[in-house]
């Protein structure tokens, strides 16, 4: 665990965090793509199939649980709560989310560690991960007004990517052996995916604007 | 080089 890692999980805590806010408190899920949090609920119960056979720490252990309860929670709340989800743009939140579990599936029968079901659902769960941001980027672009908690929640979920890269540069220089190119482009595309929003988020932020996406 | 060792990140 270094520093970089440690911030990395945090913020990724903090932008669930700042949902589960929204969605609790304001009751209001309006500007959230349920696209993206299916896409990470799916995600997270590909990649942790091995929670309760390998144990590394009760830190990666809770985190992992916290993470699986949590986007789970928050589509039955976006699907099933009777006031939350009269807020849930439904219209405007059309990315056909097939299109990307698909093509990430194919991809993870050709490039996987080893030809085993947990790695190839293993690999599956980067690559759809690295993806799993679109819906979200296209449901904010088509927004008129994106509320502060949105906004924040995006930030954070792009900063943790960014964080995590530097946790791999960290990783690769100190330990023996750290090489994992598949977490490392999956990966990198993922941030580069954020490169846009963080450029307007920036900018909103420094003129002490409401972010607002070109069309 | 692929290393057998737990996946430890998240």
């Amino acid at each position: 665990m270094n520093i970089f890692r440690l911030s990395g999980d945090m913020t990724h805590l903090a932008s669930v965090l700042v949902l589960l806010v929204k969605i609790h408190t304001i009751k209001s899920c309006a500007g959230v793509s349920l696209k993206t949090q299916e896409l990470y609920a799916l995600v997270f119960a590909t990649r942790y199939l091995d929670i309760f056979t390998s144990y590394i720490s009760l830190y990666n252990t809770t985190m992992k649980l916290i993470f699986l309860g949590s986007s789970f929670s928050i589509v039955w709340y976006m699907r099933h709560h009777k006031i939350v989800r009269r807020s849930y743009d439904k219209d405007q939140d059309t990315f056909r989310h097939y299109f990307l579990i698909l093509p990430c599936f194919l991809l993870a029968l050709l490039l996987n560690e080893k030809f085993t079901f947990k790695e190839v659902m293993w690999a599956f769960s980067l690559y759809l991960e690295a993806v799993a941001i679109l819906p979200q980027l296209v449901l904010l672009q088509r927004t008129r007004n994106i509320d502060n908690l949105t906004g924040q929640y995006v930030f954070l979920l792009g900063a943790y990517r960014a964080l995590y890269i530097l946790n791999w540069i960290y990783r690769y220089l100190t330990e023996p052996h750290f090489v994992h190119w598949i977490t490392w482009i999956s990966g990198l595309v993922q941030t580069l995916l954020y490169a846009d929003f963080f450029y307007y988020y920036f900018q909103s932020w420094k003129n002490n604007q409401k972010l607002h996406l070109p069309a | 080089c692929y290393q057998d060792t737990p996946k430890d990140e998240l």
